[in-house]
């Protein structure tokens, strides 16, 4: 099982998680030989910089976003990584005066966690942001399946259609597109594969998503000229017996499709926001 | 994304401050 869940945040983290074990363990095994540590000042100086630069560009980050979540984590993640470069500057300080310092090293394998634990908070942060942002689009098209279900009429339907190639179109091109990118991004293989089956079937809902509520309204109009145009109880007698079952067919038939994509939407939405593969097990178990 | 590049630049700068490191202490070992 991965440990990281998205492709970026692994090549960025797992580099430096394997380095900061070995540092652990070469520490562990040295640590009574009074070692001498060489002079990390200068790198030391390079990390504060790059985080420098993580507290600017985090901050701007913030200030141009327009997801409060992410405006409330960040300044507290960017805080712990600004926090974990001081102790890394305290440990270069301590190590460069007394090179045998075993406390100095410790604060220097303490630095490199909370480095490396800011790192990853700020990378959930960022990539739970960016979910949200999938998620915000995928919510959308929910909004267009509820209006869906209130088309009456060939007015409305008409309506439906030109509003929907003008906008509901571009939002599931939009959606997949992003949806597709995501799943390449996951590490998870049972995420991938619940993501695309989902999108799928979205994919082959959306075109009898508008011939369902055209054979709807269609039924329906139907039945409507009938009663205007006949006596009342012989066009209640033929709606019954012949275009009831029909209309029937025609409202259950819509309904299973609007429902069937509004199910899959969910799922996309609920895969989207999992981190671990535990989750998913958990939710299909149950 | 900046976020992304920046994040990446710290952990380059952890890696080889780690490195630098452990390479002394790898020599001594």
């Amino acid at each position: 099982m991965p440990v990281f869940h998205t492709k970026t945040i692994e090549s960025i983290l797992e580099p430096v998680a394997q380095q900061v074990s070995r540092l652990v363990i070469l520490h562990e095994e040295s640590a009574d030989d009074g070692d001498l540590m060489p002079d990390l000042s200068k790198p030391v100086q390079i990390v504060k910089s790059a985080v420098d630069n993580l507290v600017n560009v985090g901050h701007e980050t913030c200030s141009t976003s327009t997801d409060d979540l992410l405006r409330n984590e960040m300044p507290q993640v960017l805080v712990r990584v600004n926090q974990a470069s001081a102790l890394l500057i305290d440990a270069a300080q301590m190590l460069k005066y007394e090179p045998c310092s075993i406390k100095g090293r410790q604060m220097l394998i303490e630095g490199a966690r909370y480095i490396l634990q800011g790192i990853s908070a700020l990378l959930l942060t960022f990539d739970e942001s960016e979910v949200r942002k999938i998620g915000i689009v995928c919510q959308h098209v929910l909004n267009h399946l509820a209006h869906v279900e209130k088309i009456e009429t060939i007015e409305q339907l008409v309506d439906f259609v030109k509003v929907s190639v003008k906008n509901l179109t571009p939002i599931l091109t939009r959606m997949s597109k992003e949806v597709d990118l995501r799943t390449t991004e996951l590490t998870h293989v049972i995420h991938r594969q619940l993501l695309t089956r989902s999108l799928e079937q979205v994919k082959t809902l959306t075109p009898l998503l508008i011939s369902s509520i055209n054979v709807y309204v269609t039924s329906k109009h139907t039945g409507d000229n009938i009663f205007d145009s006949i006596h009342f109880y012989l066009a209640l007698y033929i709606i019954i017996i012949v275009g009831g079952h029909c209309i029937v067919e025609s409202i259950e038939n819509r309904d299973y499709v609007i429902n069937k994509m509004s199910d899959e939407l969910g799922e996309i939405i609920r895969i989207l926001q999992l981190t671990t593969i535990d989750d998913v097990l958990l939710n299909e178990f149950d | 994304e900046q976020i992304l590049e920046a994040a990446k630049s710290i952990t380059n700068a952890a890696g080889a401050l780690i490195s630098a490191a452990t390479s002394a202490q790898k020599e001594i070992a």
